[in-house]
């Protein structure tokens, strides 16, 4: 479903130019669940970005469900971004004016949702990530790790069929973040394609392979066999 | 250095009222290296805050270095804390439109250092987090793990008695976490006095003392003896 062959990302500041990512190529296949790891800086959020439809590749190709996305309309790509993809951020993104509830509900908005079920919808992914009481609470009223589970929530609610989560679990203790993976994992059994950051070895355990990335290209791809 | 007796914070919203922190008491002497744990919510970060003088309790008794907080006036406040204290924050508090080198600098205006030495001492600080090549990029251009170091850098730069680390490793490969931890290690080794917010035992076994919160109470604290 996610093929990338010669991905070039690079920046350009005043007084020079950073190469990000130096050529990377992977497939990934729908319903497969891939933990991305790598050092600080690798190179991991930018990749993300890129098959999230969120950022443009410098050179190199990406084809999304046998779609070229860099011949895609910026219409036609919102229209993936929002009912396709569900992007959980490293640093969240909240709207700091609106409530969990309405975080949550956003992307339903863009579905063309009505409210009465988009409230629906919103207060039960709230519910999955154990945050049912916190639904009225500005993003300044929640502790980092309750700001995590809403983004979770928030990617959730269309049902995409690819979950991009960067870090997802990098502000939770043990137990809700054994919680979270379990999410994961019962959704990549309803055939959900998931890519995941991490930088922990336990949380990329539960994934069924592992891709590690280094200044800004592939090191290795594994795949893991659990009995 | 720091005493805390019937410590309660409370919020008020529109519809009810969350009860953080429902009485915590405890004694942190100088020099020593605490790690302060608990479960997503249980207020961490607010008992951070309130010891950081960033924040008031609603009722308790805070004394730090024998003076009573809750009896001082802003200005002797905010010298403790640009002073004093060195906080990282658990979601890294960048001004967006400065450099990592701008943000680092940030803490030697309020000492009243002159910009030459300011700029020597962040470029120390950030050679320190491995971010000297990092230092005229924007919170924007960097990556999460780039930002969080920036953070601790910053906390760094007035060589405060006390360093309060809200998650610092959060979001940090292993490799550069262990780093990370050398630093507080050899600070904490220099005198300085370390508070440190992790979720990972691992990180939280470098500490010479493990405070567990739980439902806004200390559930326990116990000395580690490391051989
Ligand atoms: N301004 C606020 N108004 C209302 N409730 C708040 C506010 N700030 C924090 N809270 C609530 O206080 C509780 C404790 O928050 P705190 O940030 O201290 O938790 P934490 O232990 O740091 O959690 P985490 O590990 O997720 O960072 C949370 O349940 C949160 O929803
Ligand atoms: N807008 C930008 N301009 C310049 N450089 C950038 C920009 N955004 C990111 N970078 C650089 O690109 C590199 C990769 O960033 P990226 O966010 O992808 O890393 P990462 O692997 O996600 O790291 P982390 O684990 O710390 O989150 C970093 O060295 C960063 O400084
Ligand atoms: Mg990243
Ligand atoms: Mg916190």
């Amino acid at each position: 479903v996610i093929k990338i062959n010669g991905l070039i990302k690079d920046y350009y500041l005043d007084k020079h130019s950073v190469h990000v990512l130096k050529g990377i190529g992977l497939t990934i296949h729908s319903g497969e669940y891939v933990a991305l790891m790598g050092p600080s800086g690798s190179g991991k959020s930018t990749l993300m970005n890129i098959i999230g439809c969120l950022d443009s590749a410098t050179s190199g190709e990406y084809i999304l469900n046998q779609q070229n996305i860099s011949t895609l309309p910026e219409s036609v790509l919102a229209s993936i971004r929002s009912k396709e993809i569900g992007f959980v951020f490293q640093q969240f993104n909240l709207l700091p004016r609106l409530t969990a509830l309405d975080n949550v509900a956003l992307p339903l908005i863009y579905a063309g949702v009505d409210k009465k079920e988009r409230t629906r919808i919103a207060k039960e992914k709230l519910a999955l990530v154990e945050l049912a009481d916190r639904a009225d609470h500005k993003p300044n009223e929640l502790s980092g790790g309750q700001s995590q589970r809403v983004a979770i929530a928030r990617a959730l609610v269309n049902n995409p069929s690819i979950i991009l989560a960067d870090e997802p679990t990098g502000n939770l203790d043990t137990k809700t973040s054994y919680e979270i993976m379990n999410i994961f994992e019962s959704l990549n059994k309803s055939g959900n394609t998931i890519i995941l950051v991490t930088h922990e070895e336990d949380v990329a355990a539960k994934a069924k392979r592992i891709i590690r990335l280094r200044d800004g290209v592939i090191e290795s791809s594994e795949d893991i066999h659990k009995r």
